[in-house]
């Protein structure tokens, strides 16, 4: 799950990385 | 004791709700109500949007060159995207914020985001929303249910159901405290699907509600069927995100526009 699901996964685990909008 | 630990419970999680979301009821009321100094820019039709995309729009997203040929319709389900997208970020650290939340899990945390964002996202937009119209770019924009009701087929369609649960929504008179709990409460749900650790969450989740039904007595004294109503929010929350979900897959097959990386992880294999 975590394998498809890479953006959600990485916000988890490391707050400050932003999204790209 | 016990009273006392619940207490703490609904003071964390209002707390967590206050510090992670830049946009909340008690500040979007009081844009609403005309109580600050500046009023929103109102959105009614293609020339105001053109205006506000000049200004508000432009500071929010950026001003994409392959975005400036599309129509109408695709640039404001660009916008929409947007606000979803950070929404989620928001909603991803208030999660991480409730006790017990990280220590699930991960494939479970994935879970429970991939299935409650959406159901959350439309709980809190209602507070930005009236019969006429919804906040947008942070409070500096307002644009019109008349002006989102007109746009062509498939967008036109897009935030109607959103205004409707809306209106019944804000006619329970929730403030932030309670919203913060049903939100967590939303996350925190043990019967999303594929979940591994089941029992972990529905002890999350039997707490959450619990604190839910107390704080609701306190702070409504007079609506003892607050607490029943309110779960059966959850319920149409649920409808309300498998019809959004099959309106963002009709859109992504015919029509000409992307959809954000984010937003496909979340809605692949959904429903």
């Amino acid at each position: 799950l975590k394998e498809k699901h890479k953006i959600l996964h990485r916000l988890l685990q490391n707050s400050s990385s932003p999204v790209d909008l | 004791p016990q009273l006392a630990d619940q207490k703490t419970l609904a003071k964390q999680i209002h707390e967590a709700y206050l510090k992670n979301f830049n946009m909340n009821k008690s500040k979007a009321r009081t844009i609403l109500t005309g109580k600050t100094s500046t009023p929103p820019f109102v959105i009614h039709d293609m020339e105001t949007l053109q205006l506000a995309e000049q200004t508000l729009v432009a500071k929010m997203v950026g001003s994409s060159a392959a975005l400036l040929n599309k129509d109408a319709e695709v640039r404001i389900f660009h916008c929409c995207q947007c606000t979803s997208v950070e929404t989620v970020t928001e909603l991803t650290e208030f999660a991480k914020s409730v006790p017990g939340f990280s220590n699930l899990d991960l494939n479970d945390q994935v879970t429970l985001l991939k299935y409650g964002v959406h159901e959350a996202f439309f709980a809190m937009l209602a507070s930005c929303m009236n019969k006429d119209g919804l906040l947008v770019a942070y409070g500096n924009g307002f644009i019109t249910r008349e002006f989102l009701k007109s746009l062509r087929r498939p967008f036109g369609e897009m935030m109607e159901p959103k205004f409707q649960f809306a209106m019944k929504f804000n006619s329970l008179e929730l403030d932030d405290s309670d919203l913060a709990l049903f939100v967590a409460a939303i996350i925190c749900c043990g019967d999303r699907p594929g979940l591994v650790n089941v029992p972990h969450i529905e002890r999350m989740q039997e707490s959450i509600v619990n604190v839910l039904h107390l704080h609701l007595k306190s702070n409504h004294p007079d609506n003892g069927f607050l607490f029943p109503k309110l779960l059966q929010k959850l319920v149409d929350l649920r409808q309300l995100v498998t019809e959004h979900a099959q309106l963002i897959q009709e859109i992504k097959k015919t029509e000409d526009t992307s959809l954000h990386p984010l937003l496909q992880e979340i809605y692949r294999d959904m429903y």
